[in-house]
C-alpha cells in the first residue's frame, strides 16, 4: 500500500522527517518546536494515490548542471522521485539563546540491509549553497532494516536563514523569499551507487494555528 | 525573481499545491 501513497519504493521508505529547534529551559525541561514535519503514516489500499507533478516544472528550482535534478531523473528510477511542499511553522515563542539546538531527524526503512548515503543540498535560486552528506548503517528492528539520522545538527546557513526569515514583518514577504529556497535530498546505496529516493522540497509559511503541514507528490515526466 | 524566471503561481501545478492542508 506504500507504493504511490507515500515517499517510498520497494527498496526504501521515508518513515519520518522533522526539522526543529529545541530549547533547554532547565536540566529536566525541553521545549521543542517543529519547523517542518512528516510523521509516521500507515497508508492502506483505500487511501488515495499521490498526485503527480511534472518534474520539468521545477527543474530550475534545483541544480541544473552535472548531477542536477534533470540528470538524476533521466538516470532514474523515476518511481523514486518525490516533491514535498511544506507549509513551515515559524510561529515559535522559544527564545533564541545559547541553549537552543537546531536539528534534523529523519528515519528510513527497508527490507534490505544496506549502507545508505544521504545528500541534502540547500539551494538558493536553484543554485546549491551548501551540502551535507551523511552515511547511515542499518539496524535490524521488527523484521526490517531501519536507518535513523538522529538530531543531525542544522548548518549555520539554515539557522541564519530561519532567523532572517522570522524577522520579516509579513507572511507574503516570507513566501516571496521561500519561492527561491529549496532543498534536494538524494539517498543512494553507498556500495552500488543505486539511487533509492530523491526528494525535492519547496516551501511556504504556514497560516495554520496547528503547526507545519505538507503535501507530497510523485514527480513524473509524461 | 530572476529575469526570465516563471513564478511558481504561473506553472502547471495541481490546485492542492496552493492549498495548505487542514490538520486532521
Amino acid at each position: 500500500a506504500w507504493q504511490g501513497r507515500c515517499i517510498a519504493t520497494t527498496k526504501l521508505r521515508l518513515v519520518e522527517f522533522s526539522a526543529f529547534m529545541e530549547h533547554q529551559q532547565d536540566p529536566d525541561t525541553y521545549n521543542k518546536h517543529l519547523f517542518v514535519h512528516i510523521g509516521q503514516s500507515n497508508p492502506t489500499y483505500s487511501d488515495a494515490l499521490l498526485e503527480s507533478v511534472d518534474v520539468r516544472q521545477i527543474y530550475d528550482k534545483f541544480p541544473e548542471k552535472k548531477g542536477g535534478l534533470k540528470e538524476l531523473y533521466e538516470k532514474g528510477p523515476s518511481n523514486a522521485f518525490f516533491l514535498v511542499k511544506f507549509w513551515a511553522d515559524l510561529n515559535t515563542t522559544i527564545p533564541d539563546d545559547v541553549r537552543v539546538f537546531y536539528g534534523v531527524t529523519s528515519q528510513y526503512e527497508s527490507p534490505d540491509n544496506m549502507t545508505i548515503t544521504c545528500s541534502s543540498k540547500v539551494c538558493s535560486f536553484g543554485k546549491q549553497v551548501v551540502e551535507k552528506v551523511e552515511t547511515e548503517y542499518a539496524r535490524f528492528e521488527n523484521g526490517r532494516f531501519v536507518y535513523r539520522i538522529h538530531r543531525s545538527p542544522m548548518c549555520e546557513y539554515l539557522i541564519n536563514f530561519i532567523h532572517k526569515l522570522k524577522q520579516l514583518p509579513e507572511k507574503y514577504m516570507m513566501n516571496s523569499v521561500l519561492e527561491n529556497f529549496t532543498i534536494l535530498q538524494v539517498v543512494t546505496n553507498r556500495d552500488t551507487q543505486e539511487l533509492l529516493l530523491c526528494i525535492a522540497y519547496v516551501f511556504e509559511v504556514s497560516t495554520s494555528e496547528h503547526g507545519a503541514q505538507h503535501h507530497t507528490y510523485r514527480l513524473i515526466k509524461d | 525573481l530572476r529575469q526570465g524566471q516563471v513564478p511558481m503561481r504561473k506553472r502547471q501545478l495541481p490546485a492542492s499545491f496552493w492549498e495548505e492542508p487542514r490538520p486532521v
